[in-house]
């Protein structure tokens, strides 16, 4: 663990006070190390190393009595503030329907925890209402109409022959006089670039009044979140991330790199395969996890 | 890193920062990087166009070492190849794009359905199927996995088909009980074929970090994994961590997978693979 191996760099200083500029890097190539192997990106390991060290050398703290505590616990409390040190909620529409979009590379898991989302407003005795707007995937619509009947929720689709501007536009006037209070739209995946699908997503986004964009993400995501995330933000100011398949063993140090380039906060984890396998993000939780 | 430059510290930490963004793992950049600059006081090496080329040397030395590398067909027919690995990395879609390479050389293809968990999965290499022109067998949602590939296996016998493309659902490798589902799945095969599966493909999706060790090393401890099929390569992730896995645990990459649509696979080149690195 982390504490193991700073207290292995530190383990010498017990008999004297204070400590060498060669210890501090040593204490903070072992910090470093630990962030790159949870997938953490390059970058931004380098500037939050960076921060830590200032800290450790501003609080003086190298000279204290146990100096691996002391880093463990600026590591933890800038990793918990950094990832966004409390709990984000998802935003209510003051003007109902609520709309709510997923976004995300292919198989991410947005239709499950898109479903799972829907299921979620229901027990909290809202009208939920699923939108089919993947209209290039095989089966895809019938994925979400299966899991729309696994829990309750109604789907609403218009087949794969129209594009899925024109789903969102029918499936708001159907929740309209559906009385729906939430909309939930599953969207085809797509790589951040390609411009065709990315101006679809913006379609959809301006096309409709979309109260929360959600950017799914696999926990097990590397070095490549960064771009992924940027780019969807940037086209989209997304308003949150729902982090998936955090049941596996996956560091998940994307979630670290995403909220440090985008500002933009974790609200959610996916936690397994079934309905109500969605979860709050705790940031303290996560930054556990990330450290090992 | 283009153009000239000395050969001196900052540039062999570059190269170690470009293995790292790649995805290799930190142990594997940090020892190529140690050999490079082994390789450049041994030998005097003063040209930094020469320690770049040195390192695609090495890396396409990990990737293309060793046998295993096609997609052959035995000599034994029906040829039966297993699809694993996690939720949503392209498993199914990558089996669609197998089967049409074999329908185009005139084979006699059988999709097997076993993945009787997820929603619509059926119904999604059905569609599959149908593009493509090959058959399917499928139970009902729910069913055994096991039971549809000794279906599977049995029809392809009877009918003298060339290979079976078996779909299984995506599975945490964490998860105790799908594991040992799929080695049931695996013993199946070799109950009904009275050998191995000819290929044991585990399909791993390239944005994946250092996580995809883990998973290689896990399938490797249920199912007798063959090679490696890297999805998703059109996207900017680099998918460097198969250079770790080829070189730690010595399974090949055989194919790469390059966008959604059915001709979008390819055998994997590592030439390609390396340029692309440092593309
Ligand atoms: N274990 C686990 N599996 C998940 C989770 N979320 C999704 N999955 C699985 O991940 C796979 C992909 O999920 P999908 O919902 O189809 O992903 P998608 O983003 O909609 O995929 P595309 O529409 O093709 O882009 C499926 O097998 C899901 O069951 C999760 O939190 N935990
Ligand atoms: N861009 C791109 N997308 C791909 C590639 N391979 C698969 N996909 C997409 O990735 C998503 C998931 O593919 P699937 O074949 O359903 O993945 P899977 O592993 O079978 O998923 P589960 O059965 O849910 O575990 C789909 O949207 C595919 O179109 C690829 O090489 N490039
Ligand atoms: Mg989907
Ligand atoms: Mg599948």
């Amino acid at each position: 663990s982390l504490s193991d191996k700073l207290q292995n760099v530190f383990q010498k200083l017990r008999s004297r006070g204070g400590l060498t500029e060669q210890e501090v890097n040593d204490a903070l190539r072992e910090v470093r190390l630990v962030l790159l192997e949870a997938d953490v990106n390059y970058k931004v390991v380098k500037d939050f190393v960076g921060r830590v060290k200032e800290r450790a050398i501003g609080e003086d703290i190298l000279k204290g009595l146990n100096p691996a505590q002391q880093v463990i616990k600026i590591v933890n409390e800038e990793l918990v503030g950094l990832l966004g040190g409390e709990q984000a909620k998802l935003k209510v529409s003051d003007r109902p329907p609520t709309v709510m979009m997923v976004a995300g590379l292919h198989g991410a898991g947005k239709t499950t925890n898109v479903a799972k989302l829907a299921l979620m407003y229901k027990k909290q005795g809202k009208r939920p209402l699923l939108v089919a707007g993947d209209v290039y995937r095989p089966a895809a619509i019938m994925q979400l109409r299966t899991l729309g009947e696994q829990i309750g929720v109604d789907v609403f689709d218009i087949g794969d022959k129209q594009d899925a501007v024109a789903v969102a536009g029918a499936a708001m006037h159907h929740a309209r006089s559906n009385g729906n209070d939430f909309v939930l739209i599953d969207v085809a995946g797509r790589l951040h670039i390609d411009e065709e699908m990315m101006s679809e997503l913006k379609r959809l986004r301006s096309s409709i009044d979309v109260t929360e964009v959600l950017l799914v993400v696999d926990a097990m995501t590397g070095q490549d979140a960064v771009n992924v995330a940027q780019q969807f933000n940037e086209a989209l100011e997304i308003d949150g991330v729902i982090m998936t398949k955090m049941d596996g063993d996956a560091r998940g140090g994307a979630a670290l790199s995403i909220k440090a380039v985008t500002g933009k906060p974790i609200k959610l984890i996916g936690t397994s395969e079934k309905m109500d396998g969605l979860e709050p993000f705790y940031p303290d939780r996560m930054a556990s996890r990330i450290l090992g | 890193l283009t153009g000239r430059r000395p050969v001196d510290d900052e540039l062999f930490d570059e190269l170690e920062e470009l293995l790292i963004q790649a995805d290799l793992s930190i142990h594997t950049s940090t020892k190529l990087v140690d050999s490079l600059r082994e390789a450049a006081r041994r030998e005097r090496l003063k040209e930094s166009d020469e320690i770049k080329d040195r390192l695609k040397t090495l890396l396409v030395q990990i990737l293309a070492e060793g046998d295993g590398h096609g997609i052959e067909l035995p000599t034994e027919r029906p040829a039966v190849y297993l699809f694993v690995g996690v939720n949503g990395v392209g498993k199914t879609t990558t089996i669609a794009k197998l089967a049409y390479r074999f329908k185009k050389s005139g084979m006699r293809v059988i999709l097997s359905a076993a993945d009787t968990f997820r929603a619509a999965a059926i119904d999604q290499l059905e569609i599959w199927a149908n593009r493509v022109g090959v058959e399917i067998i499928k139970h009902q949602h729910g069913a055994d996995p096991g039971a549809v590939v000794f279906d599977s296996i049995q029809a392809a016998l009877a009918r003298k088909a060339d290979v079976v493309l078996v779909d299984t659902a995506g599975r945490l490798h964490n998860k105790t009980n799908l594991m040992e589902e799929l080695k049931k799945v695996g013993r199946i095969v070799q109950k009904a074929l009275g050998r191995d599966p000819d290929e044991v493909i585990l399909v791993l999706d390239a944005t994946t970090g250092q996580n995809a060790v883990t998973q290689a090393r896990e399938f490797m401890n249920v199912v007798p994994l063959t090679g490696i099929a890297l999805s998703k390569i059109d996207g900017t992730a680099k998918g460097g961590i198969v250079v770790t896995i080829k070189d730690e645990l010595g399974l090949p990459i055989k194919l790469a997978g390059s966008g959604e649509q059915l001709d979008d696979l390819d055998d994997f080149r590592p030439q390609d693979f390396v340029e692309a690195l440092f593309g």
